[in-house]
C-alpha cells in the first residue's frame, strides 16, 4: 500500500494542551486554567 | 499542588453533564478517562440529577477547566477541537478537582530552572510559582512523571526549553500525557481521604509467602507451587523479570508428575463485587505439554454465604510455549465469589508444567483484542519499520486491522484501518460511530500502577476523501489492495489515526516492552448511542396532595392564591396595572400613587430639615462673628488710651 495511505488528525505534530490553545490565540492563566470573577479582580 | 481550602473540595461522586456541543469522540474519550478514575482513586462520576454544583464538559475553544469547585452551580470544563485525549481530560479534571501545575509548587526551584528569556515575551506569569499558605503538596515529594506537569517547551518562544530538570535524567520526562503517575494518585486520595477505589478489587504477583490469601484446593491431584524458575521455563517471574536477586516468584503447575487428566486447583481469596462486571488478567507461561490446559471457574455463593456453585468460565488451550503469554479473561459476578485457576495435565510429554502470575481483577470491560508483537526491539532497531496486525472483528462484526508506524525518528504513530471482512454485506455502509481504542499496554504487575498509552478515534460516516468517496466506506469499493502473510490477498482502507501515538524515549520507558514482549490492548465499539442528548433532570414537582397538606396551613387575603415552593407555602398576591396587594397573606395594600406621595413626602421633609440645620448653623456663626468684632473695638480703644 502506499506509504501516505493514512490521515493523520494530529498533522504530525505532538501538540500538548498548552499549544492547542496558544494556537487558538487564547491567554488562559497558566495555559489552561479559567479563573472566575473573584481570581480575576 | 492542591488548592487549600476544604471549600474548594467536590463530592466523592461527582455530577457532569456531557453537552451536546462535544464531538462524539471526545465523548467516549471522556467516559474511558472517568473509569480511570474509578480504578485508581475515590473519584467516581454520575450524570447530574439536579444537585446544587456540576461539571458541565463542553466544547468550548480549547482545553480548560477552573481550580476546584467554584460552587457556580453549573461549572464548565471545555475539551475543545484536539483535546479529545484521554490524559488530557484526566488532566484539566485534576484542575477541577482542585490541583495546580506541578512546576508551580513553591519548592519548585529545588527541582527545576526556568530560562525565563526563552519565555515568550507576555507568558512569563504561567511560570509563577504559589506559595506554601496557598497551595499544599500534600507531603509528597516533586514529581517529574506527573501528568500536571509542563513539559520542557512550554510557552518558549524559540526551539530551546523553558524548563530545565535539575536532574538531566528527568528532562525528557517532565510533561508526559499517559496516565497518572504513582504521586499524582497518592495526592489525589490524600486530598479526598480515598481508602478504595470504586473497581479495583484485587492484583497478585505471588512476592509474598501468603501468596495474595490464595487458597490450595483439597480436590485435585496436585499443588500449585510457589516457585522462582523451572528448569525447562520459564526462568524468572514475569513481575521482575530475573532482576532483582532472591525474589521474583510465580506459581507453578508440574504437570509432567502427574497423570494425563490430573488437576491442581488453586483459588482467590472472597471477593466482593460492586458493579457486576470484571475483567481478569493474567499472565501464563507453558513449559508442559501441548495439550495442558488452563481453567478458568468462578464459584459463586448464594445469599445465604453457606452454599456455591461453580461455573467454567473460560478454557485456555493450546498456550503457545516459550514466553509468557497475556490473557483477558470477561467475567459477570453479582454476589461474592472467588476465582478458581484449574491447571489440567493434557495428553502428550510434558517437561515442566503451567506457570501463572501477575493477576488483576477489577470492575472494569476487558478489551476485545490483544496484538502481542514478540521480539519488539528488532523493529525498533531497524529502519523503516512498519507492523501490520492479524485482522480482528469488532463486536458489530467489521474486520480491522491495526498499523504501527516506528519509521519516525522522533515519534510512533499508531492507525486504524478498515479492512473487508467475512460480515461486509450485512454491515451498514459507511461504516458509522465505531469508536477504535488502542492502547500501549504498560506492563506494571499492578494494574493500580500501570500507566499505559491510549488514543480513541471514530468514524464518521460523513466524512469524505479528496475524490469524493467516503473515508469510511466499505473496503472492497474505496480500499487498497494487499495480502495477508499467508498470501491471501484482501482490501484495506486509509488508516486514520495519530503520527504522535508516543515517543521512542517513552515507548523504551516503563514497561512498555518487557521480556521483549509488547501487547496492544484493542476494542472497537458502538458508540451511536452518544450521540443523543444526556438526559436533562426534571426539577421535582409538588405532588397535588402535598400541595393540599401544605395549604391547607395557611390562608391568603384580598384573593391571594396559595402556591407551593422549596417545599414551603406561600400566598401569590393579586396586583393591577399601578396597585398590589403584599405581606405574607396578602394583607397590605401598595399602589403606585402611594410612593409617589411617599417620595414626594421624604424628599420635602429632608429639605425641611437641612433648612432648619443651615438657618441654626447661619444664626449661630453670626453671633460668633458679632462677638469677636466687639471685643477688638475694646481693644483697639484701650490701646489707643495706652499710646497717649
Amino acid at each position: 500500500t502506499p506509504d501516505n495511505f493514512v490521515k493523520d488528525i494530529d498533522g504530525g505534530i505532538d501538540r500538548d494542551i498548552f499549544d492547542i490553545n496558544e494556537d487558538l490565540g487564547l491567554d488562559l492563566f497558566e495555559g489552561d486554567i479559567r479563573l472566575d470573577g473573584v481570581q480575576v479582580r | 499542588n492542591s488548592i487549600i481550602g476544604e471549600n474548594y473540595r467536590w463530592p466523592h461522586t461527582i455530577p457532569y453533564v456531557l453537552e451536546d456541543s462535544l464531538e462524539i469522540n471526545a465523548k467516549g474519550v471522556i467516559l474511558n478517562a472517568f473509569e480511570r478514575y474509578r480504578l485508581k482513586t475515590c473519584i467516581d462520576f454520575k450524570p447530574w440529577t439536579g444537585e446544587a454544583n456540576y461539571i458541565s464538559v463542553i466544547k468550548g475553544s480549547g482545553c480548560w477547566s477552573s481550580v476546584g469547585n467554584r460552587h457556580v452551580g453549573r461549572q464548565e470544563l471545555s475539551i475543545g477541537a484536539n483535546c479529545d485525549r484521554i490524559a488530557t481530560v484526566q488532566h484539566e479534571f485534576l484542575h477541577a478537582l482542585g490541583f495546580w501545575h506541578e512546576q508551580s509548587r513553591s519548592d519548585r526551584d529545588d527541582y527545576v530552572s526556568i530560562v525565563w528569556d526563552r519565555i515568550q515575551s507576555g507568558r512569563e506569569h504561567n511560570f509563577n510559582t504559589y506559595s506554601d499558605q496557598l497551595s499544599d503538596s500534600l507531603n509528597v515529594p516533586y514529581d517529574y512523571t506527573s501528568v500536571m506537569h509542563y513539559s520542557k517547551t512550554a510557552f518558549q518562544n524559540g526551539t530551546e526549553p523553558t524548563i530545565v530538570t535539575r536532574i538531566s535524567d528527568f528532562e525528557d520526562v517532565i510533561g508526559q500525557r499517559m496516565d497518572f503517575s504513582d504521586y499524582d494518585l497518592l495526592k489525589l486520595n490524600r486530598l479526598y481521604n480515598c481508602s478504595s477505589s470504586l473497581s479495583f478489587m484485587d492484583s497478585c504477583n505471588f512476592e509474598l509467602e501468603n501468596v495474595c490469601g490464595m487458597i490450595q484446593s483439597s480436590g485435585d491431584s496436585a499443588d500449585w507451587q510457589r516457585v522462582s524458575q523451572i528448569p525447562s521455563g520459564p526462568d524468572s517471574d514475569h513481575s521482575n523479570m530475573g532482576q532483582c536477586e532472591g525474589s521474583g516468584f510465580f506459581m507453578h503447575f508440574n504437570s509432567s508428575s502427574v497423570n494425563v487428566g490430573a488437576t491442581a486447583v488453586l483459588e482467590s481469596r472472597v471477593l466482593y463485587p460492586k458493579r457486576g462486571f470484571q475483567c481478569l488478567q493474567f499472565y501464563v507461561y507453558n513449559s508442559g505439554s501441548e495439550s495442558d490446559q488452563l481453567n478458568i471457574y468462578i464459584r459463586e455463593y448464594s445469599a445465604d454465604s453457606v452454599n456455591s456453585s461453580l461455573t467454567l468460565v473460560e478454557e485456555i488451550k493450546g498456550i503457545p510455549s516459550g514466553n509468557w503469554q497475556l490473557y483477558y479473561v470477561t467475567l459477570k459476578v453479582t454476589n461474592k465469589f472467588r476465582v478458581v485457576f484449574e491447571g489440567r495435565r493434557g495428553s502428550g510429554a510434558s517437561l515442566g508444567g503451567l506457570s501463572i502470575d501477575d493477576i488483576n481483577l477489577s470492575e472494569t470491560q476487558c478489551p476485545h483484542h490483544v496484538w502481542h508483537i514478540r521480539n519488539f526491539t528488532q523493529f525498533i532497531e531497524s529502519p523503516n519499520a512498519t507492523l501490520y496486525s492479524p485482522p480482528f472483528y469488532s463486536s458489530k462484526g467489521y474486520a480491522f486491522q491495526i498499523h504501527l508506524d516506528l519509521s519516525q525518528l522522533t515519534n510512533v504513530g499508531i492507525y486504524f484501518h478498515l479492512i473487508s471482512g467475512a460480515n461486509d454485506d450485512q454491515l451498514q455502509w459507511p461504516c458509522p460511530w465505531q469508536q477504535a481504542t488502542m492502547t500501549l499496554l504498560d506492563q506494571n504487575p499492578d494494574i493500580r500502577q500501570r500507566m499505559s498509552n491510549q488514543r480513541s478515534i471514530t468514524t464518521d460516516p460523513f466524512m469524505t476523501t479528496d475524490n469524493g468517496n467516503y473515508f469510511w466506506d466499505r473496503p472492497s469499493k474505496v480500499g487498497e489492495v494487499a495480502l495477508f502473510p499467508n498470501g491471501t490477498e484482501f482490501r484495506r482502507n486509509r488508516g486514520y489515526g495519530t503520527s504522535a501515538f508516543i515517543t521512542h524515549e517513552r515507548l523504551k520507558s516503563r514497561d512498555f516492552i518487557k521480556g521483549n514482549d509488547v501487547f496492544i490492548l484493542l476494542t472497537v465499539e458502538d458508540i451511536s448511542h452518544l450521540n443523543s442528548t444526556q438526559v436533562q433532570p426534571i426539577p421535582s414537582m409538588p405532588t397535588t396532595a402535598s400541595v393540599e397538606d401544605l395549604c391547607s396551613q395557611i390562608r391568603c387575603e384580598n384573593d391571594g392564591i396559595c402556591a407551593v415552593r422549596d417545599d414551603k407555602a406561600e400566598c401569590r398576591c393579586q396586583a393591577g396595572e399601578d396597585w398590589w396587594y403584599m405581606g405574607e397573606r396578602c394583607e397590605k395594600r401598595g399602589s403606585t400613587r402611594d410612593t409617589i406621595v411617599i417620595a414626594a413626602s421624604s424628599t420635602a421633609a429632608v429639605f425641611a430639615a437641612m433648612l432648619i440645620v443651615t438657618l441654626v448653623s447661619v444664626y449661630c456663626t453670626k453671633k460668633k462673628y458679632r462677638k469677636r468684632t466687639s471685643s477688638k473695638t475694646e481693644a483697639v480703644t484701650l490701646e489707643n488710651k495706652n499710646v497717649y
